[in-house]
């Protein structure tokens, strides 16, 4: 959950 | 994708976009602070490796290449092609302190002790205080030019857009992530000062000048 949040954000 | 995230990014993008046409109309760099852009470079950087090894749309490869791309354009304008423009004395901030401090932070706080995790957090801390140059050289000669000050107020306001973001994540979607909300919230509150002189001056038509 933690790791999609950041990946998709610039 | 919600609202806050767009418009954040957007403000982001015409920051970038701001910046490269004020120093290519006047074909000057003055007033912009090089060791400022060189850590948004590294903030990039080491950011966006995941290029590589991760999709996520179109939208977000598109965002990370211009950004990428237009960095180092930036750099390359400020110290090779009007070099001669660039205030070197004014730009004398301490920013070797900057990244030691973001390096050594990023290794003892992250999600996750692997090589790509802490460039990405590194990045993330480094961000937070990579305008404190051009707020410092700023404060140093006491005005900035007006394009300068639309600059900084979308680079700020971008950051400042994300917390609303993250806030509206937290409640719809359940993401919270700590080491981005915190550094955001500093980064956001580094322009508190500016974003009051800005509001009270330059909105009113009137040039950025500290007071005395």
């Amino acid at each position: 959950v933690m790791r999609y949040m950041k990946k998709d954000e610039l | 994708m919600n609202v806050f995230r767009l418009i954040g990014d957007m403000s982001h993008l015409a920051a970038i976009i701001i910046l490269l046409i004020k120093i290519w109309r006047s074909r000057s760099c003055s007033g912009i602070s090089g060791k400022s852009q060189l850590l948004f470079t590294a903030v990039f950087t080491c950011r966006y490796l995941d290029l590589f090894t991760n999709f996520v749309s179109i939208y977000n490869t598109t965002m990370k290449i211009f950004f990428l791309a237009s960095s180092y354009a930036t750099i390359y304008l400020i110290f090779m092609k009007f070099k001669a423009t660039y205030n070197r004395n004014h730009d004398t901030f301490r920013f070797e302190l900057l990244i030691v401090v973001s390096v050594i932070l990023a290794l003892l706080i992250n999600h996750e002790f692997s090589a790509t995790e802490i460039l990405w957090t590194f990045s993330i801390y480094l961000e937070a205080v990579a305008i404190l140059p051009q707020l410092f050289m700023i404060t140093k000669t006491g005005e900035a030019e007006s394009i300068t000050s639309h600059y900084l107020f979308a680079l700020g306001s971008y950051r400042g857009l994300y917390i609303l973001n993250w806030i509206y994540r937290y409640y719809v979607e359940g993401h919270l992530d700590w080491i981005a909300v915190l550094s955001g919230i500093v980064q956001t509150g580094l322009y508190c000062d500016f974003f009051y002189l800005y509001i009270t001056r330059v909105m009113k038509g009137k040039n950025l000048t500290l007071p005395a």
